[in-house]
């Protein structure tokens, strides 16, 4: 409903994430502009602004954790699940984990890291699973072809209606 | 009542173990109901008529994200 819309969402427009630990299978630099891009995927159509910071409050916090990790949801080794993410209205809010126990890659091979980031990006920002298989908030892992990936219009309505829409400064 | 195989059993205490992480919280009794298969069926766009075990068990056997379904 409304109130819980309302209350899950940063009340800030600048948020700083933080990359804590990274995977073994790709250079930190590659998880660095995954990282990157993926945010950019969400500023692209919101007012929000991301910036990489090294400081240990960042907003978002991006780690990468085997099997048992002390938050109570312990991951499973290949396959199965790959990543969490916290709400901005819970105990640990921004706080996104990656299954270190997966292949992560920049391809189809594995499970592309790209595409999994947007969409744990979207829950600590406030975003639920979606239904529609279109959406990257899909609880599902789909491969897509990055050449053509954008979001769906299901994701940027969901955004939209808790941050707003992106000012062009492109006049008519 | 016949003792069903012990795959069998394996694969509905998976379909239970994952419906209770993703689908419910966990304060709920661990039990894989009629109800709660068919309230499935939606989320892996089946339907009753085409519902096999190993087909269900081999959705819920993609990979996903741990966050849980429920719709708050």
């Amino acid at each position: 409903d409304s109130a819980y819309a309302a209350s899950s969402k940063w009340n800030k427009h600048t948020l700083t994430y933080r990359i804590i630990n990274y995977p073994n299978d790709l250079k930190q630099s590659t998880v660095k502009n995954i990282i990157h891009d993926a945010v950019s995927i969400w500023s692209n159509v919101t007012p929000l602004i991301f910036q990489q910071v090294e400081s240990e409050d960042a907003d978002i916090k991006i780690s990468f954790w085997e099997l048992a990790h002390g938050d109570g949801c312990p991951f499973d080794g290949p396959g199965g699940v790959l990543g969490h993410a916290f709400l901005p209205n819970s105990g640990a809010a921004g706080t996104i984990h990656f299954d270190k126990g997966e292949h992560w890659s920049t391809s189809y091979r594995g499970f592309n890291l790209f595409l999994v980031a947007i969409h744990e990006l979207g829950h600590s920002l406030g975003l639920q699973h979606s239904r529609n298989w279109n959406s990257i908030m899909y609880p599902r892992y789909m491969y897509r072809d990055l050449r053509t990936f954008h979001l769906g219009v299901d994701d940027i309505q969901r955004i939209q209606q808790l941050y707003g829409e992106r000012c062009s400064s492109k006049k008519p | 009542f016949p003792v069903p195989p012990a795959t069998d059993l394996k694969g509905l205490d998976f379909a239970k173990d994952y419906f209770h992480q993703f689908f419910l919280t966990k304060k709920e009794p661990s039990l894989l109901i009629q109800g709660e298969k068919i309230q499935l069926l939606p989320q892996f766009h089946l339907n009753e008529a085409n519902l096999r075990e190993e087909q269900m068990l081999t959705v819920l056997h993609q990979p996903r994200c741990g966050v849980t379904d429920v719709d708050h």
